[in-house]
């Protein structure tokens, strides 16, 4: 691997990049996630972390452009060159653009978007061109990676890491139990009529409800849910946890526990986390949330704080203006302080105390007023 | 002035050989064209250097496996330091 002269590099962790224009050749989510997921490639080895920026300055600017473009580098047409960006610092250094002459795919018939932003994003952060001819910062586009199973080679993750270092200390490979955590006298029985919960989330496809240091996980293929220890999975979590959410599009879920919250894809906590609830827009007057429930037919993330609620836009990322607003005002018949939530089939499942509301947010009402442990089939 | 296609065309992959040392191998702009030049010229060294970083065998001459990687695509950032 090399680094360019002088060795630039991002003097903080956290970096912001923007999507300027898009191509014509792919849809705009498509150009979105491969942007995601080749920022990711990056984030994975490194303690750098991305958010993204509609509007204004960001460290990182993608664009897509033909022949001239302003940087008196200008691209030459179909072929040869395909992209180009600029190594660490103000302005246009940082940015990356991309020849909009060529034809950019998400598979590998044509120019893979990914593989070629991935590489780009390298430049980004300060490395140069590698002579590793397996190294993703080979100079020469090859086409015939297996995109399913891409992974940066050992020559990529060393120059990289000469410049930010290692991820936090992720946990340790979190194990995988299998066993249940035999109820004893100081776990919650979960037949208990009083029975109430901390947070409860969707991931991917089961039901996690939190209490204290454990949960239950819930298959709808199993009758009995399973009892574990939350440390068993996420060690680096908190117990007694506020709320969580799973953003199904992302495959992530996110746990709060006052002023902070992380996210974690199936058993790992993601890096860069946790971060700042401020981050996502509250105000400092908000201390914590109650509960968040993801609308994944609206995109929104709506955030529960005692009898109001905020909702949250996940593709820009930022909070909604106009909120918080009574949560009775919006959703009817939901007129206590919510203390858990998440969606299944359709409907929305708030908790409060031992009970639970069903609730079908098209008809906009309160349609089974249920026991919170309900799901547990006791 | 050449007569056949052989000629043209040789000239022209002279010139693609050209600006690509001096875009990515940071070739001075008013080389010599390699054609008038022995095996020490600037830009047989270029020659070199650019086999050596991509892993092709360093001949100093423009072979057509040489002349092949050329023409494939790339990023435009170039590979020595600027």
């Amino acid at each position: 691997f090399s680094t360019f002269p002088g060795v630039p590099k991002w003097t903080k962790t956290h970096l912001t990049y923007r999507i300027v224009n898009y191509t014509p050749d792919l849809p705009k989510d498509a150009v979105d996630s491969a942007i995601e997921k080749a920022l990711k490639v990056w984030e994975e080895v490194t303690p750098l972390t991305f958010s993204r920026l509609y509007e204004g300055e960001a460290d990182i600017k993608i664009s897509f452009a033909v022949r001239e473009h302003g940087d008196f580098v200008p691209f030459d047409g179909p072929g040869n060159v395909l992209a180009h960006a600029y190594a660490p610092g103000p302005g246009i250094n940082g940015d990356a653009h991309f020849d909009d002459d060529e034809k950019w795919t998400m598979d590998t018939a044509g120019t893979n978007l990914f593989l070629v932003a991935a590489h780009e994003l390298g430049h980004s952060l300060g490395l140069f061109h590698s002579t590793n001819m397996e190294a993703l910062m080979y100079p020469l586009y090859s086409s015939f990676k297996d995109l399913a199973r891409f992974r940066l080679s050992q020559d990529d993750v060393d120059g990289i890491q000469s410049l930010y270092g290692p991820p936090p200390a992720s946990p340790e490979d979190p194990l995988v139990p299998t066993e249940s955590v035999p109820p004893g006298p100081e776990t919650p029985a979960m037949c208990d009529p009083a029975l109430s919960f901390d947070a409860v989330t969707t991931l991917r496809g089961e039901i996690l409800f939190f209490k204290d240091r454990h949960f239950w996980r819930k298959s709808l293929r199993v009758l009995e849910p399973q009892f574990l220890l939350i440390s068993t999975f996420w060690p680096s979590l908190p117990s007694g946890m506020d709320a969580a959410y799973e953003v199904t599009s992302k495959d992530t879920v996110f746990i709060f526990k006052g002023n902070q919250f992380w996210a974690i894809k199936g058993n790992e906590v993601q890096a860069g986390y946790p971060r700042g609830i401020h981050t996502l827009g509250f105000p400092p007057t908000v201390r914590r949330i109650d509960a968040a429930i993801y609308d994944k037919e609206k995109k929104k993330t709506y955030f529960f704080v005692e009898d109001e609620y905020w909702r949250f836009d996940e593709r820009r990322q930022s909070m909604d203006p106009g909120f918080p607003k009574q949560t009775a005002e919006d959703f009817p018949g939901v007129d206590t302080k919510v203390d858990a939530a998440f969606e299944q089939f359709g409907f929305f499942y708030f908790f409060s105390g031992s009970s639970q509301l069903e609730y079908d947010p098209n008809a906009k009402k309160v349609t089974h007023i249920l026991k919170s442990n309900s799901w547990f089939n006791c | 002035y050449p007569l056949d296609g052989a000629a043209r065309s040789q000239d022209s992959s002279m010139d693609l050989a050209q600006k690509y040392l001096e875009n990515y191998y940071n070739l001075a702009k008013d080389a010599k064209q390699f054609v008038r030049e022995r095996d020490s010229g600037p830009v047989v060294r270029k020659i070199r250097e650019m086999q050596k970083f991509l892993g092709l065998k360093v001949t100093g001459k423009l072979d057509s496996k040489t002349l092949e990687v050329m023409h494939k695509p790339r990023c435009g950032v170039p590979d020595v330091g600027h």
